[in-house]
């Protein structure tokens, strides 16, 4: 099973 | 007052293409750099940047940094109705809550307004780090969105390996099993033929295909992408669009839970 990331994990809000 | 003319009509309506799948609504933005845009899919699993530059337009004024917010639905219906060789306008006075989108045949013999209205959509900018990859593909478009189809119709997710030997499109599912293998490539006649991978260590990463495919989408708008890898980035799947910019798209990476 894999797990979907999330884009938010890997970029910050400036 | 915003007005930006695009010779070259038939890009707009490609890129518009490209996202409306993806993204809902977004806001577009205008500065002396160019117009732009940054989103990401409502399950934030992928981001859309798109970059036209100032330049890349016949006329461009943008008298103070504008942001738009769009349906991109909606933005995508109204371009569909100009003509693939038609010159495209967009207007927006300041403070005001449309945009106009004029479309002019080459010969000038028609013309017409197309009035949208505007929305306020309250989304975040990403700050995205300049980033060192460890592997870059670089392969025709179209070879790499037939990749992703055939892929699709055997499994769910692809798997991306790149080594010296070249890169590797994999997946599972019920039926069974596929493995894609295109190897460096950088002696063919025409460039944009070439598979060019430059690598400073092996990096395999797990996507969902449905995402790549929704990608592909922008291949209208280049006859090359360029993947670009590393073990603990979002894979980043870039489109350059001649003379204006760029279109990247970023995902997320599935990982062994």
């Amino acid at each position: 099973p894999c797990l979907q990331r999330n884009i938010l994990d890997y970029f910050n809000g400036e | 007052m915003l007005e930006l003319r695009l010779v070259q009509g038939s890009l707009l309506k490609k890129v518009l293409e490209a996202i409306k799948d993806l993204v809902n609504d977004a806001n577009f933005d205008c500065s002396a750099t160019g117009f732009s845009l940054q989103a990401m899919d409502s399950s934030h699993v992928a981001l859309v940047a798109l970059l036209l530059r100032s330049e890349g337009f016949e006329h461009y004024r943008c008298d103070r940094n504008l942001s738009m917010g769009m349906n991109l639905g909606n933005m995508a219906k109204m371009l569909k109705c100009a003509g693939n060789d038609d010159i495209i306008t967009l207007k927006a006075d300041d403070g005001s809550d449309t945009v106009t989108f004029m479309f002019e045949s080459p010969t000038q013999d028609k013309i017409s307004d197309f009035e949208m209205k505007l929305m306020d959509i309250d989304s975040e900018h990403l700050g995205i780090p300049e980033a060192e990859y460890h592997a870059i593909v670089r392969m025709p478009s179209s070879e790499f969105g037939r990749i992703c189809k055939d892929l699709s119709s055997i499994g769910d997710t692809v798997v991306i390996s790149v080594t010296k030997e070249g890169v590797k499109f994999s997946t599972r599912g019920d039926i069974g099993t596929a493995n894609i293998v295109c190897r460096q490539n950088n002696t063919v006649d025409k460039p944009e033929e070439a598979t060019i991978i430059e690598m400073t260590e092996p990096v395999s990463l797990t996507f969902a295909l449905r995402y790549m495919n929704s990608f592909t989408k922008a291949t209208p708008l280049s006859s090359i992408v360029t993947l670009s890898l590393s073990s603990d980035l979002p894979v980043v799947v870039e489109y350059k669009i001649a003379e204006m910019g760029y279109i990247r798209f970023y995902l997320a990476p599935k990982i062994e839970e």
